[in-house]
């Protein structure tokens, strides 16, 4: 396909959210629909960043960089067993 | 897994009372899953699940939830980032549940923490009660590798879980490639867990012999390498010549007929003349039909080789060891009659079958030998250093048994993984880092049951200054792929001795903070700071922040080469390390020794007497390095020693010259 999507961890600057929003899990979700009216989150995660991971084009995941919020945009890895 | 507590004298740990509170302590495996039905989960003698346990069985095919119990006290699965890659899962493949079809996680898993189960073995093979390191510790499995691998979206989501769950140690089998930290997710992810007070044991990676080919080597992470045991499954191979060949092998089945058979070398009966590995269809099965083949190691699985050869209609096989591998032996439970032989000795056998007329060769073998010397030794595959992310970080951090280890199996798979085997069993044997780091986790069990106010850092502090480097003779730990002795680019700070790291007498303390400021050394931004710690955190301007300060139990002093060849320069450089040194024995003095195989760089220490009159009083001491400059690419090792007379609180030095 011309525009495939991969997946990518988001991490949010959690402490700086808007303050129009009541919880953070309404700021990710509203970041995400910004770039993209069909992505949905896989997992959000509270300890080991404060974000979510999701799939996204790259123009997205280019976008969703410029969004105010976001500190950063992570391609997935894959990791093998030792 | 059997020999293994005897090889690190663990039941002088029961003997000495230290078995403590570790029924308390919780080992989040993170893995394949988990095959709750061994007799390594029996909770038989364990008390209640800890209060502080917030974790979870989850339900999923061939699971629920009372596959858990008071030894196996929580299992997940992650798989959302794997289907977005991959697609839903083949359920007639892998089970989408906690339930392990692999094998690797219960081998880990059992490594760990396993309980007491007498009358293990593979086939015969390693016979004995095989235990985990922590015999009452308890396991928690996260499943996040699936039959196409294991995703950092999964992975991430399996540590925010475990600690969320309460987990103490974490084991962490599996690696990536090597990126800054602050774009590494399982990096990011474990400071987190680091933070939350769970020390995180990784393996360094089966990228050995080559130099510098470490994975999972952010400081907060305990790096695991890999050492044999004293322990071998030795096979006899016999060329027509009657010359006789030591090599081993896992082998049960019925032995080849007594008399020699015809003997051909893979690249003498393959469709490729170039292709002496035994790889799928590669073999003329007119040319092997009836004989023994000789495969060259590499490239492919070990044991697909045997089932490449047996398709082809060999009877045999003997699997070459080349000079990447050197004299290291790995045993398999081949499908046909075959056994490993060393880089030497598979020379021999080739220049045979390339001289005589008619070569055969016969194949025996000798079941489980124990008291094998010299042991350890470094394993050909285990990562090596210098860490090329953090060259001033030294890692591996340790070593740890990783060959031939035996411990809990999968009933889906059969001891190879291959579909084509069709055995069943409770144990295999296997070997890579991806063993030896959960020894080091289930003894990083061991240490927090005794002590469970230690911190991650101060856990790891004990195990790494009381490893040992040399045998009971003196002479320093072999690297199998040279021969010739190993150096802490191989070993870290030594094998692992758990009975003295019980009690260290000092460790090397580190907090979340001392790390970030690690990171401010590092030059890190505040914007890749907060990545990492999740939390505002500034690099103070005035303070100078330095690698050489995180107090990291180590050492890696990194000097300019000399210019221009042999006539360039020749000014000395001198760097200095700070540490600071918490006494967690009794009130003692201790003084400094060093000693080093470089002439060519002076090491200073100050003060070189440090008395404690309390528990967990902290002092601080120097040491200085000045060394004239030397061509690229030397390598020099030292070790520094604090000692009170009773115990030995010992830091590797590398020194790298660039």
């Amino acid at each position: 396909t011309q525009n495939p999507k991969r997946t990518y961890i988001i991490h949010m600057d959690k402490f700086n959210m808007p303050a129009s929003f009541d919880d953070h899990l309404q700021w990710y979700d509203s970041s995400l629909k910004s770039v993209s009216e069909t992505a949905e989150m896989l997992y959000t995660y509270k300890h080991v960043a404060h974000g979510f991971s999701t799939r996204l084009t790259t123009q997205e995941a280019d976008l969703l960089t410029k969004q105010p919020g976001i500190l950063s945009v992570i391609p997935e890895v894959r990791y093998e067993l030792h | 897994t059997t020999r293994t507590p005897e090889f690190l004298g663990l039941e002088k740990t029961s003997l000495l009372g230290y078995s403590g509170q570790q029924s308390e302590v919780i080992v989040g495996v993170i893995d394949t899953g988990v095959w709750p039905e061994l007799k390594s989960f029996d909770d038989t003698g364990l008390g209640p699940v800890p209060s502080s346990w917030k974790g979870e069985c989850e339900t999923g095919k061939n699971f629920n939830s009372s596959n858990c119990n008071r030894k196996l006290v929580g299992a997940r699965f992650f798989a959302k980032g794997y289907e977005a890659a991959f697609g839903p899962i083949d359920e007639k493949a892998e089970s989408k549940s906690p339930r392990d079809d692999d094998g690797h996680g219960s081998h880990t898993s059992t490594t760990a923490a396993g309980s007491a189960v007498a009358g293990a073995s593979l086939f015969g093979f390693a016979s004995g009660t095989a235990k985990g390191m922590a015999t009452q510790a308890r396991v928690a499995a996260y499943k996040v590798c699936w039959l196409g691998g294991c995703f950092t979206t999964d992975i991430a989501a399996a540590i925010d879980k475990a600690i969320e769950d309460g987990v103490n140690i974490l084991s962490m089998s599996i690696g990536g490639g090597l990126m800054d930290y602050y774009k590494d997710t399982v990096a990011l992810g474990t400071f987190a867990a680091m933070e939350h007070g769970i020390l995180v044991s990784s393996s360094a990676g089966n990228g050995g012999p080559s130099r510098a080919t470490l994975a999972n080597v952010a400081p907060w992470i305990t790096t695991v390498g890999a050492g044999t045991i004293d322990r071998d499954f030795p096979a006899y191979i016999t060329l027509g010549n009657g010359k006789r060949y030591n090599g081993v092998s896992l082998y049960n089945g019925k032995l080849p007929p007594d008399s020699p058979l015809p003997l051909v070398y893979a690249a003498n009966v393959g469709q490729d003349s170039t292709d002496s590995l035994c790889t799928e269809d590669s073999l003329i099965p007119s040319k092997v039909s009836g004989k023994i083949v000789i495969c060259d190691r590499g490239g492919n699985p070990r044991a697909e080789k045997s089932l490449v050869v047996k398709r082809a209609g060999g009877i045999g096989m003997i699997l070459a060891n080349k000079e990447d591998y050197g004299e290291e032996l790995v045993a398999d439970s081949y499908l046909l009659p075959a056994a490993a032989l060393g880089e030497k000795a598979s020379n021999e056998v080739k220049k045979y079958v390339s001289s005589a007329p008619n070569p055969t060769a016969k194949i025996a073998f000798g079941g489980t030998q124990l008291g094998v010397q010299p042991s350890p030794v470094v394993a050909a595959f285990s990562s090596r250093g210098p860490n090329i992310l953090t060259p001033k970080i030294l890692k591996p951090d340790l070593i740890a048994p990783g060959v031939n280890i035996l411990a809990g199996w999968s009933g889906k798979v059969g001891p190879t993984g291959l579909a084509a085997d069709t055995r069943h069993v409770s144990f295999n044997i296997i070997s890579g880092t991806s063993m030896s780091c959960p020894h080091v986790s289930g003894l990083a069990a061991l240490l927090k049951g005794a002590h469970p106010e230690w911190s991650p850092a101060a856990i790891r502090s004990a195990l790494m200054t009381t490893s040992y480097r040399a045998y009971k003779n003196g002479q320093t730990i072999k690297d199998v792929a040279t021969g010739i002795p190993a150096t802490p680019f191989d070993y870290g700070a030594g094998h692992v001795d758990p009975v003295a790291a019980l009690d260290p007498g000092l460790v090397y303390d580190t907090t979340a903070d001392d790390y970030l400021s690690f990171l401010c050394a590092l030059n890190y931004t505040s914007f890749q700071i907060k990545l990492v710690a999740r939390r505002e955190f500034t690099c103070d301007k005035r303070i100078k922040y330095r690698v050489e300060d995180l107090n990291y139990p180590s050492f890696a002093a990194t000097f300019d080469a000399a210019s221009g060849g042999k006539g360039g320069s020749h000014k000395s450089t001198t760097v200095q390390y700070k540490r600071i040194l918490t006494n967690v024995g009794t009130p003692t003095t201790y003084k400094v020794s060093v000693s080093s195989q470089s002439p060519s760089v002076k090491i200073t220490v100050e003060p070189q007497i440090l008395s404690f009159k309390g528990l967990n009083e902290k002092k601080s001491y120097t040491v200085t390095f000045t060394s004239n400059s030397m061509p690229s690419g030397t390598t020099s090792f030292a070790h520094l020693e604090w000692s009170d007379g009773k115990h030995k609180v010992t830091s590797p030095i590398a020194f790298s010259w660039t």
